[in-house]
């Protein structure tokens, strides 16, 4: 059991630097279990080092790094078990220009893999798109419209 | 599998019939404060078997009929088609139709197919297919900072119940 | 006591009603004593009602709408109490285009009592400053860059 | 009262002395993530007396300390100066300066206008201006809605303590 554990960690942890390293443009991150003799003893840290910082520990971060983090272990799940749905509500609400573009772009590799459903109010995010969906309000109540941006994508929408 | 369409009827805000078809890619949905994008996602959730009325962010189940409902007609549905060509679910249908109701009194009704079922039989049948209403890949709005601030011990207990 | 306190309240809710409708365009909001015969029996409940749709528990409303609501609370308290510091770090996180816009003017009308210092990653923001400040980092360390806007509003920068 | 500048040292991201002269009206702080924002506001609440280490988003003081110093200088200060044209904090003098310093060991020293003093006498001198570091005007990233989220019982309280 401790075995299949720390295989599954180790492939994790390759991948969690690979995206956290695209999306940082060359930052360093990693899961380092607290007790490294009895995995099962105590819990598993995420240490990141974003460029040109030390490593650090992630609750001193700000509110874009954390968001940055955070998807970065997501997105690292997703490509050891790939055939799932993503559902991200405002994900992007504290990133700024440079992350956002690169959300953006780690969200279309995603979704080569998996089905995405974003909620945004970003243009950067929205121009990725495979399918957009305006949702509206009209005497209180919610109406959709929907445009398909890219029609090869498009199979069923 | 993913999600062919949604369709939600007295949710929230959406009072009438509304279908959504969505692709295989990368759906964004977008619009301006209050219009109802969320209520898709605790939709979404509800259909998925969610429990905790809390994560769809009402107080009771009940709330999440449309309040704008006249008297005898205070119910909600939201029914999610998932495609199934890969046949993960196991389920000789190229698309599995599953639906969740509730009416005035609290009463929920499962189908999966148009025929009677259970929440079990339903979260049974998306555990194979990667979909739980409380798992990681559904990022509530607001949320997200939260994985970042996981606890050592919450973290392993989450990679644990991924392997 | 509980005579100075109503008397408070009548006039924060005339002052809500006041910023919230102008906020929303056309908006409602109060508060209300849940024992109206012994205010102090109870609390007090943050009543909203937007354009377009009945009163409603806040508890359900929008992310966006939440931070209309609690804005127009801390902006109506300091209409009673103008002579202060507001220090707000990325409120408009969750705002669409048209609230951004409302909360630019809002904060504007806000600091010609008050001192307000803004954290904010929207361009509408910013176009509003009397003095713009631009934190950046280098080699890990923070550095920063100042630049007066509004010349007449400085007296000190 | 307003604050006229902030002078910070040996603070999180802020290694070297740093002086931000502010405005009396609209003033915007932005940057890239990261960079150091939300810091300025940590250090602000730091100079006012905050007493939870938890609202500077640190689990102990000395955290505060920027950890890119060298053994020996590792000590961080918050000059705070206020504007005091209205005599509103009863010192008399246009310029009122508020320092709090954190070295090595936490040990912590207040200043008022360059002399030692206590963090009571700084919150009692600052309460009258209305500046207090956990006062509903300083509303920190992420915070906003949870002031919507306020249960009746505590706004009431919140309003009380107003009054
Ligand atoms: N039971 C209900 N009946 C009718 N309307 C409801 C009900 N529950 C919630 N609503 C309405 O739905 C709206 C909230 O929708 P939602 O949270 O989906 O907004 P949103 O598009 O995500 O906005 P934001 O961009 O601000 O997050 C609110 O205005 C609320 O009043
Ligand atoms: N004690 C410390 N020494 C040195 N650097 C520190 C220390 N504490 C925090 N930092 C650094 O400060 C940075 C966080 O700064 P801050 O929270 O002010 O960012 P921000 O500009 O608000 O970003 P965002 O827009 O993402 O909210 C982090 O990169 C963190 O590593
Ligand atoms: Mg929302
Ligand atoms: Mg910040």
């Amino acid at each position: 059991k401790k075995r299949v554990f720390m295989e599954f960690l180790d492939r994790l942890n390759s991948k969690l630097r690979e995206v956290f390293s695209k999306f940082t443009s060359g930052g360093d991150a990693w899961l380092e279990p607290e007790d490294k003799t009895n995995i099962f003893n105590g819990g598993i840290d995420l240490i990141t080092a974003f460029p040109g910082k030390p490593r650090r520990s992630l609750s001193i971060a700000s509110g874009g790094e954390k968001t940055i983090a955070a998807l970065s272990f997501v997105f690292a799940l997703s490509k050891l078990n790939p055939t799932t749905v993503y559902i991200l509500d405002e994900v992007d609400a504290h990133l700024d220009p440079v992350n956002l573009e690169r959300l953006a772009s780690a969200l279309k590799d995603l979704s080569n893999e998996s089905q995405i459903i974003v909620i945004s109010l970003k243009d950067v995010i929205a121009s990725k798109a495979d399918k957009i969906y305006g949702i509206y309000s009209k005497g209180g109540l919610s109406k959709v419209v929907a445009a398909v941006m890219n029609v090869e994508a498009i199979s069923n929408g | 599998v993913y999600i062919k369409r949604i369709e939600i009827k007295g949710f929230k805000s959406f009072k009438n019939r509304t279908v959504i078809n969505l692709c295989k890619g990368l759906n964004v949905i977008t619009g301006p404060n209050g219009s109802g994008k969320s209520n898709i996602v605790d939709a979404i959730r509800f259909a998925l078997g969610e429990l905790n009325p809390r994560m769809l962010r009402v107080e009771r189940f009940s709330e999440l009929i449309c309040d704008n409902l006249d008297a005898g007609s205070r119910r909600a549905y939201v029914k999610i088609v998932l495609d199934n060509s890969d046949r993960k679910i196991p389920i000789d249908s190229g698309e599995v139709e599953i639906q969740r109701s509730i009416d005035e009194k609290g009463r929920m009704t499962y189908k999966i197919n148009g025929r009677r079922s259970s929440r079990e039989a339903i979260v049974d049948m998306l555990s194979v297919a990667g979909l739980s209403p409380s798992a990681i890949n559904i990022i509530m709005q607001g949320a997200v900072t939260r994985i970042a601030d996981l606890t050592p011990k919450r973290r392993r207990e989450l990679l644990e119940e991924i392997i």
